[in-house]
């Protein structure tokens, strides 16, 4: 995956994602790709999570699937969620809850829970880097005004890091599957091309467009890739696109 | 595959896409009980998301030595976890299972699968 929060001259804030998922679940030699991602890409769906006739928060997502991994709350926050691959990963956190330790809060859950309560920036990130969770994820956190973006690393038990937007570079920070301080696989690098593209793309001529382009550059965009989904928390917008990666192309 | 280098061209131009990625709206009434909220997507999708469950299925199974026994613990235990999830999603994914007739553990394991297999 490949999140993005970027703020532009006027100081309004941008989020956008591309969903990589299913890595060696299975080659479908037909139609050259991943078969998990290509039966995912047909379920993908925006869905609208409504009280009272009036939207609480927005998602995209894969039919059947209820927790979230990109949302937006008008007004207040936009969050997605990066997987984030540990040894201590998030199979030791099912264990824990077969044997009955159910303190812990699936991520998903979490990331669902904190776009139907936090009414801010602030109160969202508080809760994202407090609660214990199942599995090791990559937070990423935009709000409304302007240097308001983060990355929270997690780990189960605690908060790695809380790397801010403003101390990232400035106008944009950037997250894949890798701590942001540790260099990325090099075999899977998709932080370095997306940085440049990027810079290339510079904070003057910054819109959702360009956004889209950077995340359909390869390898950001590669064969893992379901969905490219922009999302602006102030006016709470969402767009997805489902995404393809035409050869010759990245397996990931 | 490829897996050369980065050639260092960034897109311009692969914005607006074409009509084909357009995704569908749904929504989610979050007034309804928990267990009725999914129906239409459920009864909808069920047919994408059976199949797409028995890839995962087939998927795990093939692992080597402990395959069986995780297909073992879907099949008898994992139905036993949802009861103990928080509401309201213990009610949203029997209501998932009981509108598109798939099994409550396999309907639990799609739904854990991307945050679960991070190994």
């Amino acid at each position: 995956c490949t999140s993005i929060i970027a703020e532009d001259k006027n100081g309004e804030l941008f989020h956008a994602r591309n969903l990589d998922f299913g890595l060696f679940m299975g080659w479908d030699l037909k139609k050259n790709d991943w078969a998990i991602t290509e039966a995912l890409r047909p379920m993908i769906m925006n869905l609208d999570f409504q009280k009272n006739n009036k939207t609480v928060f927005k998602s995209a997502s894969f039919a059947g699937y209820i927790g979230v991994l990109s949302g937006v709350k008008p007004g207040v926050i936009s969050l997605t969620l990066n997987e984030r691959f540990q040894l201590k990963g998030g199979f030791i956190g099912i264990i824990q809850w077969l044997l009955g330790q159910r303190t812990a809060k699936w991520s998903s859950f979490l990331t669902r829970d904190t776009l139907t309560s936090a009414t801010s920036y602030q109160m969202a990130k508080t809760e994202l880097s407090k609660t214990e969770l199942l599995a090791p994820v990559y937070f990423i956190l935009g709000g409304t005004k302007s240097k308001e973006g983060c990355v929270i690393t997690r780990s189960l038990n605690k908060t790695d890091n809380i790397w801010e937007m403003s101390a990232a570079g400035g106008w944009y920070i950037l997250e894949t599957n890798y701590d942001h301080w540790l260099p990325p696989l090099f075999i899977d690098d998709r932080r370095t091309p997306a940085t440049l593209c990027m810079n290339e793309l510079t904070q003057n001529n910054l819109t959702m467009a360009g956004l889209y382009n950077v995340l359909s550059t390869k390898p950001v965009l590669n064969k893992l890739t379901t969905y490219t989904a922009l999302m602006q928390a102030k006016s709470g917008s969402l767009e997805t696109h489902i995404q393809k990666c035409p050869d010759p192309c990245w397996p990931w | 595959f490829v897996l050369k280098p980065f050639d260092g061209k960034c897109v311009t131009d692969a914005y607006p896409p074409k009509s084909s990625t357009t995704v569908p709206n749904l929504t989610i009434n979050l007034d309804l009980p928990a267990h009725d909220r999914w129906k239409e997507v459920a009864i909808k999708y069920k047919d994408s998301m059976k199949s797409l469950i028995g890839d995962l299925k087939k998927l795990v199974g093939s692992v080597p030595v402990v395959g069986d026994l995780i297909i073992k613990i879907i099949d008898n235990e994992f139905e036993k976890i949802i009861p103990t999830l928080p509401a309201p999603y213990a009610d949203e994914l029997l209501g998932m299972a009981d509108y598109s007739g798939i099994n409550r553990g396999e309907i639990l394991l799609y739904n854990i699968f991307y945050e679960v297999f991070t190994v």
